[in-house]
């Protein structure tokens, strides 16, 4: 463990936590992609499979399960809770088009052909992706609450740490996970738009991001 | 199959 491996899996459960709460406490989800919400519920369920025979740490483990079940809380409080402020006109995005190519890569490019590995790998491409319905439906919609804005903040910041961990990781110990790396660089750069986005906007005390 | 890095990251 790395200090930018630490402080990205915090800056990740922030952002999901910033995201629950936003949800729960507004009991409101207006602007919010139920679809990036059921993606990244489907990340954790298909990276997380090794929860139960593989035992790395007890804090691998337990933030396992503190990702696993905020999202699937939040994608409930998406779809069945708060579902009448859910809106799903804007939230549009042919998720069809993200999960077609990501199954078929995941069988091509993976590092071991079995079922836990590519399901693996399948989480890994899915992830890099997973946002694109929700950064789609802020531009669609023009806006974004800023408590939102906060949330896309610290979820690209933990990939980006991610990929200083990998950095890192090669310079100390001579690890590297070229489908992870590879897909980390890919995911951090669908948030670059939004980071200039954030930094000139958002921080400059605007209640809210209205794209120009 | 290359060898498969070690999966201890989340």
């Amino acid at each position: 463990m790395n200090v930018f491996r630490l402080l990205g899996d915090v800056s990740h459960l922030v952002a999901i936590i910033i995201l629950f709460l936003k949800i729960f406490r507004s009991k409101s989800c207006a602007g919010i992609s139920g679809k990036s919400q059921v993606l990244f519920a489907l990340v954790f369920t298909t990276r997380y499979l090794d929860l139960f025979t593989s035992f790395i740490s007890i804090y691998n483990t337990v933030m396992k399960v503190v990702f696993l079940v905020l999202s699937y809380a939040t994608v409930y409080l998406i779809y069945l809770r708060f579902r009448s402020s859910y809106d799903s006109e804007s939230d549009t995005f042919r998720v069809e088009f993200l999960l077609v190519p990501v199954a078929g890569l995941s069988f091509l490019e993976n590092y071991d052909f079995t079922p836990i590995e590519i399901l693996w790998t399948f989480s890994i491409y899915l992830e890099s992706v997973a946002i694109l319905p929700q950064l789609f439906m802020i531009t669609k919609t023009g806006e974004a609450e800023s408590i939102t804005t906060h949330y896309l903040f610290f979820l690209g910041l933990y990939r980006a740490l991610y990929l200083a961990n990998w950095v890192w990781r090669y310079h100390t110990e001579g690890f590297f996970d070229q489908i992870a790396v590879v897909s980390g660089v890919v995911q951090t750069i669908f948030y670059c738009d939004f980071f200039y986005l954030y930094v000139t906007k958002v921080l400059k005390g605007n209640s809210k991001l209205t794209l120009p | 199959d290359e060898a498969v890095p070690t999966k201890d990251e989340l």
